[in-house]
């Protein structure tokens, strides 16, 4: 892993005194290869070994620390600096009902996101409702109903040919007379590069006006994460993410990335299929999970 | 970015910066700028233009392949398993790899092995009625390998000549998940007669390089005979097949561009590489 590399790179260094240029190179192309290889962005990390570089030349190496330790303090600082240093929590309107919109690409978890977001704050005594606004993918309607109904959430939607809009705004008024405290809207997947259906989005922003949009992103994203984060802050300016497939081994760089590029936080993680399987985020634990 | 100027760092620095962006990921760029270089030094190449067409010469060499002989005979019935991790495309991918072969007058059977999560039989089942396909489906829940014996066993019976069998999406990290898969390929190989049998993974271009530990643990568990890459619609650049096709030597089959029956392609290594190096 990363530090076993520093570690090898720094066994070398017989004298005492300061980090030169010439010992931080080294340590600096493991940390970027770590890095990319965790997927992190590539102008990310430039900007990041950066940043590190500066700090560790001519650190005086300290008696308490070896030189690899000590490069590795500077990297999970700045890391964790990045990332954010403390758990980002979902946020409530001052008055009920707060709207949460989730949006992203295809394929992303966007649709099992809701139903175990609904669960969770049911676990904690809100009363969440669902309202299913994918009218493209077959069968998309469905797949929100059943979980809802496993789950016994309260559902509305209606014929896949009605507008997502007209579904949103019925759907609110049902919650609303259902004496429901959170709405959690799912939206159809989507390209950050198809204008029409980002503008879908915007207007049900406008009209709607959602107390947080939280854009979901999959753990295994490479390098297009940042034009997609972007894309969408640029659209709707979205307050959150939630992180899926953790469960997996993808090192999920493109949290660190999607963070430095857009300075939103990610909220939640989910690591599983089952309805449960939503948790906080955890800064550190991404930043040792990414660095490998 | 990439017209006339010099052969210097700064260039090399540019072709790595498309290269990484593209998810190639640094080992493999890294492979690809040596054997760059060498090159232009042996054959003393002086112009940038000479050592982009070089790159991406290198590239397509990578990618292309020699699709075996099972695969040009037009005649054979197919038995094609379709795997991957979840949300990649597998259910709209089978739905467009029937469009195709409907297309083309073959007739195609449709199996809903998805019997785990929620409205995937639905969800295929709409497909099916699309394309005037039938399709072969039990109760949620139930045995997805029960699915594919009944699948096969009625493609059998009425010549039918493709099955595309739709799988639950599953990380490669569950063991208990892939053994399921195992088992499902081995009755499909057992049960299939005289058809052929294929199993494409898909993958989404928009993953980085996990998708090398996908491809590796699919193909352990399965040996995978192609991939097909979707969502190449968007900005990513999907250029994780190459690391793919470089390490496990699995070829790209088709490219997903986007969410209608149409939305197929048969994979062109030139203008694949043609749109990643822009
Ligand atoms: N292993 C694992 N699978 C997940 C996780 N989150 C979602 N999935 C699976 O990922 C697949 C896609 O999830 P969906 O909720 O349908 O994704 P979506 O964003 O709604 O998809 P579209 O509506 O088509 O854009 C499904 O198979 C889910 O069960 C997770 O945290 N871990
Ligand atoms: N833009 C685009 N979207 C695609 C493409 N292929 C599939 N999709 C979309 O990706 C999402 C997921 O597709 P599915 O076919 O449900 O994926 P899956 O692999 O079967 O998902 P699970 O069964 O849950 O693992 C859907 O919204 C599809 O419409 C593609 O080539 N381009
Ligand atoms: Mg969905
Ligand atoms: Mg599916």
């Amino acid at each position: 892993n990363l530090s076993s590399k520093l570690q090898d790179i720094f066994a070398k260094l017989k004298s005492r005194g300061k980090l030169t240029e010439k010992d931080v190179d080294a340590a600096m192309r493991e940390v970027r290869l770590a890095l990319l290889e965790a997927d992190v962005n590539f102008k990310v990390v430039k900007d990041f070994i950066a940043k590190v570089r500066e700090r560790a030349v001519g650190v005086e190496v300290l008696e308490s620390l070896t030189p690899a330790q000590q490069v590795i303090k500077i990297v999970n600082e700045e890391l964790t600096r990045l990332m954010g240093s403390t758990e980002s929590k979902l946020s409530f309107a001052p008055r009920p009902p707060t709207i949460i919109m989730l949006v992203g690409l295809q394929g992303s978890g966007k649709t099992t996101a809701a139903a175990k977001l609904a669960y969770n704050l049911k676990t904690h005594g809100r009363r969440p409702f669902l309202i299913g606004a994918d009218v493209y993918r077959p069968a998309a309607i469905d797949q929100l109903k059943v979980l809802a109904n496993e789950n016994r959430i309260p559902f509305y939607s209606d014929d896949p040919t009605t507008p997502p809009l007209k579904i949103v705004k019925a759907g609110i008024k049902a919650a609303n007379q259902d004496g429901s405290d959170v709405i959690i809207i799912d939206t159809a997947g989507r390209l950050h590069v198809d204008a029409e259906m980002m503008g879908e989005l915007e207007e049900i922003k406008s009209e709607v006006r959602p107390h947080q949009i939280l854009l979901v992103v999959d753990a295994m994203t490479g390098q297009d994460a940042v034009n997609v984060a972007q894309e969408f802050r640029n659209r709707l300016d979205f307050d959150g993410v939630i992180m899926t497939k953790l469960d997996g081994d993808a090192r999920g760089g493109a949290a660190l990335s999607i963070k430095a590029v857009t300075e939103r936080p990610i909220k939640l993680v989910s690591v599983g299929e089952k309805i449960d399987s939503l948790e906080p985020f955890h800064p550190d634990r991404m930043a040792s999970r990414i660095l490998g | 970015l990439l017209s006339i100027r010099k052969i210097d760092e700064e260039l090399w620095d540019d072709i790595e910066a498309i290269l990484i962006q593209a998810d190639i990921g640094i080992q493999s760029t890294m492979r690809i700028i040596d054997n760059l270089k060498d090159r232009v030094a042996m054959q003393k190449i002086n112009e940038s233009e000479q050592v982009i067409e070089l790159l991406k010469e290198e590239l397509v060499d990578i990618l292309r392949f020699e699709s075996p002989q099972t695969l040009h005979d037009t005649t054979a019935r197919r038995v094609i398993l379709v795997v991957g991790v979840n949300g990649t495309g597998k259910t709209t991918t089978i739905a467009k790899l029937a469009r195709r072969y409907v297309n083309a007058g073959k007739s195609v059977l449709l199996a809903a092995a998805d019997t785990f999560r929620a409205a995937a039989i639905e969800q295929l089942d709409i497909w099916a009625k699309r394309l005037n396909v039938d399709i072969i489906k039990h109760e949620r829940g139930s045995d997805p390998a029960a699915v594919v014996y009944d699948a096969i066993h009625a493609a059998n019976a009425r010549k039918t000549d493709i099955l595309l069998i739709d799988t639950a999406g599953r990380l490669h990290t569950y063991v208990n998940l892939m053994e399921e898969l195992k088992k499902i390929k081995r009755i499909a190989d057992r049960e299939k007669g005289n058809a052929q049998l294929e199993t494409l993974l898909v993958i989404d271009a928009t993953t980085g390089q996990n998708g090398i530990a996908q491809a590796r643990l699919f193909d352990e568990a399965l040996k995978v005979d192609g991939i097909i890459l979707t969502k190449l619609d968007g900005t990513a650049k999907g250029g994780i097949v190459l690391a793919i096709q470089d390490e496990l030597k699995i070829p790209v089959r088709y490219v997903g561009v986007g969410e209608g029956m149409e939305d197929l392609h048969e994979f062109n290594p030139k203008e694949f590489v043609e749109a990643l190096v822009g």
